[in-house]
């Protein structure tokens, strides 16, 4: 464990509590992507599926609990419990152009052709690209309410600080992963637009509203 | 350089 990631798991951890607590006090899923939550769902049960195999340390095994049970919970509340406030109209990112090419590239892509391995190199793969329905979203609806906009800062923060973990393991430890480093590029240039927005607006008060 | 076994990190 090195600073940079236990920042980036603080970030990931901030970024979901962020989020049920939108949605729990404003008692509202408006402007946010149920289909982003399905995909960090599909991740982190494609991930985490060796939580009961092989135990890292007491501190990995709460994490992975944690992260499943909350998306799972803010899957419910965006389908069952304020379902009423979901806006299924925005959100309609086709998630199949992702899951199908992710799946076909892990199957090619990854370090050892066994079971547990690619479905850990799907989950990292999707990963990288599951927050797009989300900001396609937000590209529909022209805007984000400043608390979507910090839960997308922190999600953006988070593999942005894994990529710092990695390179400082490469250094300190010759520790180097070139599917997860691959993925957390892509995944951070992702955030880049809206990094670029979050600093210039909300940063100044604003609110962001891209020009619809 | 060796890749993570077990995947040590979340």
């Amino acid at each position: 464990m090195n600073i940079f990631r236990l920042c980036g798991d603080m970030s990931h951890l901030a970024a979901i509590i962020i989020l049920l607590l939108k949605m729990w006090k404003t008692r509202s899923v408006a402007g946010i992507s149920g289909k982003s939550q399905i995909l960090f769902a599909t991740v982190f049960t494609a991930r985490y599926l060796d939580l009961f195999t092989s135990f890292i340390s007491i501190y990995n095994t709460c994490m992975k609990v944690f992260f499943i049970g909350t998306v799972y919970f803010t899957i419910y509340l965006i389908y069952m419990k304020f379902k009423a406030t979901y806006d299924s109209n925005h959100d309609s990112f086709r998630v199949e152009f992702l899951i199908v090419p992710v799946g076909g590239l892990a199957f090619l892509v990854n370090h050892e052709f066994a079971p547990l391995e690619i479905i850990w190199t799907f989950s990292i793969y999707l990963e990288s690209v599951a927050i797009l329905p989300q900001l396609f979203m937000i590209s529909k609806t022209g805007e984000a309410e400043t608390i979507t906009s910090h839960y997308l800062f922190a999600l953006g923060s988070y593999r942005a600080l894994y990529l710092c973990n990695w390179i400082y393991r490469y250094y300190a430890e010759g520790f180097f992963d070139l599917i997860a480093v691959v993925a957390g590029v892509v995944q951070t240039i992702l955030y880049c637009d809206f990094f670029y927005l979050y600093i210039t607006k909300v940063m100044k008060g604003k609110k962001i509203s891209l020009p619809a | 350089c060796e890749n993570n076994k077990p995947h040590d990190e979340l």
